[in-house]
């Protein structure tokens, strides 16, 4: 009645759930996200993982964003696609070799006059 | 299985700023229904992943795969 | 962390009955991790 578990769901958890010392990853963290472009590197303060504590990353798999993941009963944001957008673009751009195809789409548009 | 209302009230007014903060009824019913969404639709997805990998266990690199585009979702 | 054990509870219930439907399996880490960015939202 108060939120918390009761002794059964206690023990349950304890015996199903809970991560202990003796398995390979003891404890799972969530960093929080910051922007290496947006500070400098003193404000920036790491937390070091502790010694077997995993810290989720969302960036390991940033070569797996050039697509939508398949969804379940919720699609995905306008945030989420132009992001993966910018992933492919990013991907696209990797693989140039002299000329930069975005460079080359934006030139166009360029008037010197508006930048002086 | 899903959150029960009293836990969720917790977790709500662990995060208010001011301690008065009340929430309603619907509000509440709302915000349980959410995470419950929410904790479905990771799981679910990590799930895909797996299976896109021929995997029978989901661990915590098919969750990391999906995450950026789940958090995004939300 | 009595209410992270709840959320960590509730969150193994709910992966179970993902996992009962889709015949696959969640490690434990996967439900803490889960559990964990849960939390954080």
């Amino acid at each position: 009645k108060n939120g918390f578990l009761s002794e059964e769901e206690f023990s349950l958890w304890n015996r199903l759930y809970r991560l202990r010392d003796s398995d390979k990853i003891k404890e799972i963290t969530l960093p929080p996200v910051h922007f290496p472009s947006l500070e400098d590197e003193e404000s920036r303060t790491t937390q070091e993982p502790t010694m077997g504590a995993h810290q989720l990353s969302l960036s390991e798999w940033r070569l797996w964003q050039d697509h939508p993941f398949p969804t379940h009963q919720v699609d995905h944001s306008d945030r989420c696609h132009q992001f993966v957008n910018i992933m492919q673009v990013i991907e696209g751009m990797r693989h140039e070799e002299d000329e930069c195809s975005y460079e080359l789409e934006l030139k166009p548009y360029l008037k010197m006059e508006d930048v002086i | 299985g899903g959150f029960r209302k009293e836990l969720v009230s917790r977790l709500l007014n662990l995060h208010f700023r001011d301690q008065k903060t009340k929430v309603s009824r619907d509000a509440l019913q709302l915000m349980v229904e959410f995470l419950r969404i929410f904790v479905v639709e990771a799981a679910v997805r990590g799930v895909r992943q797996a299976q896109a990998e021929d995997l029978d266990i989901v661990d915590v690199e098919q969750l990391e795969k999906v995450l950026p585009q789940l958090l995004l979702d939300f | 962390q009595r209410l992270k054990a709840a959320v960590h509870y509730t969150m193994g219930c709910l992966c179970n009955e993902v996992a009962l439907d889709k015949e696959v399996q969640f490690s434990k880490q996967t439900i803490a991790a889960i559990s964990e960015v849960t939390f954080q939202q």
